[in-house]
């Protein structure tokens, strides 16, 4: 494993944290979107269907468990927890899941290693995970005030998947043979998703104002 | 297939 995976997991889990802080402590979800924690839990669980069947480290085993409990449980409280529902802007929040489920499965049926359940599952995980954030983003375009959290925690994943991207540049050059298109291009879409967030996030750290994104 | 072995990242 190398500096760049490790932080871009750390960047993950810290993303996860302030989302739960927020949940947890607060007590409001405001600003975040339900459709995209669903999504994630999804790509969680459709990810890691060998969880008990291929063991690679203590680590991935880890943090496998660690990302569906904590994606399963904020979806929990986004839906269950009576104040935090109660913060949850419903009517603001609605991207159609089928417009991003539906093509993403259809592309693993037809863009994979290999025609089987699990690998089937594993591809749509990925392209999946690239555009799980579109409702998210959409919802942040609509909100007036987005608080420091949200803020941050969006901030954060796009962080986690940039070091993804130099994690495989890194690894193309020191490990003889690792090519990984289908992994790559998903994340390339994925980070590439944020750029716009990104620009107009680090122009407000800049500037010191509010963050604001343009309708 | 050497891709479908290499499942390591998360």
């Amino acid at each position: 494993m190398n500096v760049f995976r490790l932080a871009g997991d750390m960047t993950h889990l810290s993303s996860i944290l302030v989302l739960l802080l927020k949940i947890h402590t607060i007590k409001s979800c405001a600003g975040i979107s339900l459709k995209t924690q669903e999504l994630y839990a999804l790509v969680f669980i459709t990810r890691y269907l060998d969880i008990f069947d291929r063991f690679t480290s203590i680590y991935n085993f880890l943090m496998k468990l660690i990302f569906l409990g904590s994606s399963l449980s904020i979806v929990w409280y986004m839906r269950r927890h009576k104040a935090v529902h109660r913060s949850y802007d419903k009517d603001q929040d609605t991207f159609r899941y089928q417009f991003i489920v539906l093509p993403c499965l259809l592309l693993a049926l037809v863009i994979n290693h290999k025609l089987t359940f699990k690998e089937v599952m594993w591809t749509f995980s990925l392209y999946l995970e690239a555009v799980a954030i579109l409702p998210q983003l959409v919802l942040l375009q609509r909100t007036r005030n987005i608080d420091n959290l949200t803020g941050q925690y969006v901030f954060l994943l796009g962080a986690y998947r940039a070091l993804y991207l130099l994690n495989w540049v890194y690894r193309y050059f020191t490990e003889p043979g690792f090519v990984r298109w289908i992994t790559w291009i998903a994340g390339l879409v994925q980070t590439l998703l944020y750029a716009d967030f990104f620009y107009y996030y680090i122009l407000s750290w800049k500037n010191n104002v509010k963050l604001e994104l343009p309708a | 297939d050497e891709q479908l072995d290499v499942k390591d990242e998360l």
